[in-house]
């Protein structure tokens, strides 16, 4: 995350870290229910196997496991059909986890919108991530708060890619507040009138992060997906036996 | 693997890995860069002039943006074969060695555009130094010039009738981005090749017609995909199935489109909920003979709902439409949707059904984020 700030244990209990030997941390992840977690499909180009992940939740630090870290293995993972590397759109995936998690303070899983509950523009919200933060990869959880911008101006700042209504556009005009490399998959949460914080976005893609090309960040559009999440959700847990 | 681009044991997604044997790496990989697909050669080699490691690397990439944007000031008629050049250099399949662009390539390239990317405040990418390349014929090194059949646009480009290149991106968006305009020309679905949305003239692919995704606002793009009988039922990949299977606890299309959202709660007057099951497609409500909250429980779960808040047992109305009640043996069925456990009824001894309320899931809450009190 660039130009965020270094988060405390349990203020995003969502969050998670899908990983890999022998590079460790890949990419970020969200909890969605007890053995369910979303992150972006292109975090399994080169490693389509489950077998070679793990899901650690629980944690702030990624060089300190806490008291409160729970790590699962992936059972199953289901990307979106209709994902396409060359143009990065339907960028989401499903995975399972091995074994229901224990829903504690530092580890609950977040809500998901209504298939009809799309952001405004110029609403706030918070993307979160170990992702590089402009001049180094952090071992703490980082925080930003973004702005939602309009698809109309965010296709003006990406001339070369068609920006979809599977996506949605969050950050700064100057690139101040950003999401970057590492921080693909994991959370662009906002906070609803009732407390409850919502799922809206997945980091998804944007401008080379640390570099002159400034603008906002792309996060896959998660009230788009929800009708297709639910769906996978129940057919590997009901119709799969 | 040192110098040279990695193969797919490291993927695109990482460095080499320290332990990484040295593979023989300085083989040519395919060019998959679609910014540079119609070049005269299909073979290129890793890192590029730009030190960029892999093509992913590249399409990412500054330069990636920048060249092709470059590239419809019209500064230069071969900008985009020698951006090419540097951004997946040539290699020669036979040989595995790289061809780089001839100096004057280079040199007639930055000479022709530097200036205009001055006009915005950008400079010219630094690792593009001319003098690196060799001269032309200089002692029979090869070196690449355009010919006369070279594109000068690239596929993520759209030719204007002029002959500029313009961003794919503007063709058809409504603003003449051609001399000519001719970018605003022809913009009808058909014209292009490309299905239309009746409510919204949105143009698609043919391809994701009736692919089970809908895309058109009103869906009109999954409709009058297949043609069932009358007593069958169209799944969502549009297969036909029927009518009596759907819901009946057994997938029989093949994408288990008839098994999708069977169970519901259906409101009523009173704003009791009945659980109700689309058996054939057709509303049932569920009869309380046996009914035990374990049911209740799978139920919610079914609905991906949170855990059931309230089961009561209503007295049934005469002219009451159908309803299923439990299998005699559902407690020793396997399978675990709750549709697959009921039967259509017989008699419903008690004369009631089943009224359900489920709690939302608990989410988005983070109680250990509270400000403690000091």
């Amino acid at each position: 995350i660039l130009g965020g700030r270094t988060s405390r244990p349990g203020r995003w209990p969502w969050q998670c870290s899908l990983q890999s030997e022998p590079s460790g941390h890949i990419c970020g992840c969200v909890l969605i229910a007890k053995r369910w977690v979303l992150t972006v499909a292109h975090c399994f180009e080169g490693r389509e196997s489950a077998a070679v992940w793990k899901v650690v939740l629980g944690i702030n630090n990624l060089d300190h496991p806490s008291a409160f870290m729970q790590t699962r293995l992936v059972k199953t993972i289901i990307l979106h059909p209709r994902y396409s590397r060359a143009v990065v759109d339907y960028d989401i995936s499903i995975v399972e986890l091995n074994e229901d998690i224990n829903a504690t303070s530092y580890v609950r899983p977040v809500c998901l919108p209504s298939p009809e509950q799309w952001l405004e523009a110029d609403t706030y919200c918070y993307i979160t991530g170990w992702g590089h933060t402009g001049s180094k990869m952090p071992f703490k959880l980082q925080e930003g708060e973004v702005r939602i911008i309009s698809l109309e101006q965010c296709q003006s700042y990406f001339d070369m890619k068609t920006i979809s209504s599977r996506m949605i556009c969050a950050g700064y005009e100057a690139g101040t507040v950003d999401s970057c490399m590492g921080d693909s998959g994991g959370p662009l949460v906002c906070e609803r009138p009732a407390g409850q914080w919502t799922l809206f976005g997945l980091t998804s893609w944007g401008s080379v992060c640390f570099s002159k090309v400034l603008g906002p960040g792309v996060y896959s559009n998660v009230s788009y997906f929800v009708e297709w999440i639910q769906r996978q959700i129940y057919i590997q847990t009901f119709l799969l036996d | 693997c040192l110098y040279n681009s990695c193969l797919d044991s490291c993927g695109g997604s990482s460095l080499c890995d320290p332990n990484n044997s040295r593979n023989n790496c300085s083989q040519c990989e395919p060019i998959t860069l679609e910014l540079c697909m119609n070049l005269p050669y299909n073979y290129t080699s890793y890192p590029n002039h730009l030190g960029h490691r892999t093509q992913k690397e590249a399409s990412i990439s500054w330069e990636s943006s920048l060249f092709p944007a470059l590239v419809q000031t019209n500064c230069y008629k071969y900008l985009m074969f020698f951006a090419c050049t540097i951004l997946v250099p040539k290699c020669d399949v036979d040989t595995g060695q790289r061809i780089p662009p001839c100096r004057a390539l280079c040199e007639l390239s930055k000479e022709r555009c530097e200036s205009v990317l001055g006009i915005v405040g950008l400079q010219w990418p630094e690792d593009t130094d001319c003098h690196q390349f060799p001269e032309e014929n200089a002692d029979n090194q090869t070196c690449l010039m355009p010919d006369q059949y070279v594109e000068e646009c690239s596929p993520s480009h759209f030719k204007c009738r002029s002959g500029r290149c313009v961003l794919a991106s503007r063709r058809c968006d409504g603003q003449a981005d051609c001399d000519d305009d001719s970018d605003e020309e022809n913009c009808g679905c058909k014209e292009r090749d490309l299905w239309e949305c009746p409510s919204n003239k949105q143009c698609l692919e043919h391809t994701v017609i009736c692919d089970g995704f809908p895309d058109c606002p009103d869906s009109l793009d999954e409709r009058n995909c297949s043609f069932c009988q009358d007593d069958e039922l169209e799944c969502v990949n549009h297969q036909c199935v029927s009518r009596d299977l759907w819901c009946d606890g057994q997938a029989d299309c093949s994408d288990s489109s008839d098994e999708w959202a069977c169970v519901t709660l259906s409101k009523n007057a009173n704003s009791s909920s009945f659980l109700t099951v689309h058996r054939g497609a057709t509303e049932h409500h569920v009869c309380a003979d046996g009914w035990q909250e374990t049911l209740s429980q799978l139920a919610c779960k079914q609905m991906g709902l949170g855990e059931p808040s309230e089961t009561k047992l209503l007295q049934q109305q005469e002219n009451d439409q159908r309803w299923l009640m439990l299998h005699p043996l559902w407690g020793s069925l396997s399978g675990t949707t709750l549709h697959k456990l009921l039967v259509n009824g017989q008699s419903c001894e008690s004369g009631s059904k089943i009224s359900l309320l489920c709690n939302k899931q608990d989410c988005g809450r983070r109680p250990a984020a509270r400000m403690t009190k000091r």
